[in-house]
């Protein structure tokens, strides 16, 4: 029960690094002539800010050492990426162009976490 | 370059915001995707199998028994994998399936004895893959006879090191498999013909192909032109057609091409 008179909280438009749904279905890009299983690829992908290595919440205290630390943080050094951190293989059922039957597993497919790197 | 195949630039238009408007965008962010897909398949362009390619059931099986992709809770019928292929597949991370060229095929049934020459086209495996294991599975079907227990056919696998020189000589062949079967029973067998298949995926010339050749027996209920029925090495032996493009002699090989992990224990190898 949202309590009255309170403005609803904000919701923080940038959103930390972390995983996102994303599935191709196969048959959504006529793949599925050639690939007979599985219908469709559970891809993910990373996306999100790296605060790394300070949060801007940091900022919020006046303590010596945390605005000694805060300021001398040089602007020019690029920041960390959203990447993947954790993968795992899949395995796809599919005809070559010869017709012909394969069955392959494939590393690194579905990227199972994230992290700022 | 595997990691996400979503090309990075797109990605954020094909998440929770759903599909962009732009078209040309769709069509390059699809194309993008196919060439990485496409490459990482080791293939140039994208293929279009005709409504006549048959993918047999026993890939389907493979792919279902051991791929994390599948709910595993689904019952499915488990083909029975040959236990001689068992180690190698496992250590596999491709599995590849052929039909035999039936243009090739050398069909001749003798008293008693039927045998059958099967040529396997086994150019399209890259020369980087090592094939470790190989089977040739035949099927085998039921045959009825009035004396209700079945006779015992001998099924030879030979590897043919040199063809025949004439029709009338016989080819220079090598023993690969052998096995007795009774013939009141239906099902897959399994012969290893890894050491022949390996070689020939190396030098293609060596490939002069397979002869299967099957004794049937004397002594039997049955008669013989129901007996010649019993081993599937030929389309013209039966009268079904239907029957014959999931029930024809596959050719499956286990191979790994030096990167990622087996095919067989995909969820064994999450990280």
């Amino acid at each position: 029960q949202a309590r009255r008179g309170q403005k609803p909280r904000r919701k923080n438009p940038r959103t930390n690094c972390r995983r996102h749904a994303l599935y191709v279905d196969f048959s959504d890009v006529g793949w599925n002539e050639w690939i007979v299983a599985p219908p469709g690829y559970h891809a993910f992908y990373c996306h999100g800010e790296c605060p790394f290595p300070l949060s801007d919440h940091l900022n919020s205290t006046n303590h010596a050492i945390v605005q000694t630390l805060v300021n001398s943080v040089n602007s020019n050094i690029p920041r960390a990426c959203c990447v993947p951190t954790e993968l795992s293989p899949i395995s796809l059922l599919y005809l070559d162009e010869h017709e012909k039957v394969i069955l392959k597993n494939y590393q690194d497919m579905v990227v199972e976490g994230c992290g700022c790197r | 370059g595997a990691v996400g195949l979503i090309p990075d630039i797109d990605r954020r238009k094909y998440s929770d915001s759903g599909r962009q408007t732009a078209e040309r965008s769709d069509m390059n962010f699809l194309n993008a995707f196919e060439q990485r897909l496409l490459s990482m398949f080791g293939l140039k362009r994208r293929p279009t199998p005709s409504a006549s390619a048959v993918v047999p059931q026993y890939m389907l099986d493979l792919y279902h028994m051991h791929s994390e992709n599948d709910d595993l809770n689904i019952r499915r019928p488990r083909s029975t994998m040959g236990k001689h292929v068992e180690r190698a597949a496992s250590r596999a991370n491709t599995i590849r399936g052929f039909h035999h060229e039936e243009a090739f095929e050398a069909l001749s049934s003798l008293k008693g004895k039927t045998t059958q020459q099967f040529f396997f086209n086994l150019t399209s495996v890259p020369v980087e893959e090592l094939i470790t294991a190989a089977e040739l599975r035949i099927f085998r079907d039921q045959v009825l006879s009035e004396a209700g227990t079945g006779g015992f056919h001998r099924i030879n696998i030979y590897e043919v090191f040199r063809p025949a020189p004439a029709t009338s000589k016989e080819p220079l062949t090598r023993l690969l498999d052998t096995r007795l079967v009774q013939d009141s029973h239906t099902r897959w067998e399994s012969f290893d013909v890894g050491s022949a298949v390996g070689r020939w995926a190396r030098e293609s010339h060596h490939n002069h192909g397979i002869l299967v050749e099957v004794l049937h027996p004397k002594e039997s209920g049955a008669s013989e032109e129901a007996q010649r029925k019993h081993v599937r090495v030929s389309r013209s032996l039966h009268s079904d057609e239907d029957s014959w493009a999931q029930a024809r002699p596959l050719l499956v090989t286990y191979s790994h091409d030096g990167q990622g992990s087996a095919v067989l224990h995909a969820n064994r190898e999450k990280r």
